[in-house]
């Protein structure tokens, strides 16, 4: 039973990818992926049943509100989307959560929080971006901060990482930047991640089925 | 004033992506 469901619908699914490639590839074990596999189908026919996340299914998923836009949510469907085609496959979605695992490489983690933060995608974090990523984060809070704060803010926390006082904080910079300062991503680690299997706990009877009749 | 830029911009909630793994 447990084969006949994983050959014939999920093969069917567009972006579908062999899970024992995708656990060789990220920090999840084969069962661990079919698990996301699990969660990758809820939230992908939340709205449009296509089996693909579309952009306002994952505003839905983390707002419980389909139209809510955030700067920084954008910015990670984007990077999740790695092929760029507007929607979010099944392995673009694991390997991208890969890196938000507890296990997964810390250089993997400041690289995508990098790209992150480099909204205009030019290499590098410009002191405009942080002050527009600032202002979109006050924007969304009760916090409020005079215009001279903000300025004293990013001036200094620009003075601190643009070591080489060039105006833009590049790659290695940043890594040094976030040696110094790890908790600038404590966001890049989802310990929910670690505990997959059991946030599933139906696919784990499935899977332990497929595989004893492999 | 210690506060640093990235820190502020991390309270945001579209970096809490716990919200994917809660059940609808």
């Amino acid at each position: 039973m447990g084969c006949y469901f994983s050959t014939s619908k999920k093969s069917k699914i567009p972006g579908y990818e062999d899970p024992t490639v995708l656990a060789s590839e990220t920090p999840f074990t084969v069962s661990e992926v079919e698990a996301l596999y699990e969660l990758y189908m809820k939230l992908s026919n939340s709205i449009i049943e296509d089996g693909l996340i579309h952009k306002e299914e994952f505003q839905l998923a983390l707002f419980r509100n389909r139209n809510k836009r955030n700067l920084f949510a954008d910015r990670i469907f984007d990077l999740f989307d790695v092929k760029r085609n507007g929607v979010i496959e099944f392995g673009e979605f694991v390997r991208s959560l890969g890196v938000f695992h507890p296990n997964a490489p810390l250089e993997d983690k400041i690289a995508f929080a990098f790209r992150l933060y480099d909204l205009r995608q030019t290499g590098y974090i410009e002191r405009e971006e942080l002050k527009e990523m600032v202002l979109a984060l006050l924007n969304e809070s009760d916090l409020v901060l005079s215009d001279d704060m903000i300025e004293s803010i990013v001036d200094k926390t620009f003075k601190d990482a643009d070591t080489k006082d060039d105006g833009k904080i590049d790659q290695d910079e940043w890594k040094a930047f976030v040696t110094q300062h790890p908790s600038l991503i404590k966001n890049m680690t989802l310990p929910y991640l670690k505990d997959i299997s059991m946030a599933f706990p139906s696919f784990i009877a499935r899977t332990e089925v497929e595989e004893q009749e492999l | 004033n210690n506060l640093n830029a990235f820190d502020i911009i991390s309270f945001s909630s579209g970096f809490d992506l716990s919200g994917l793994f809660e059940d609808k």
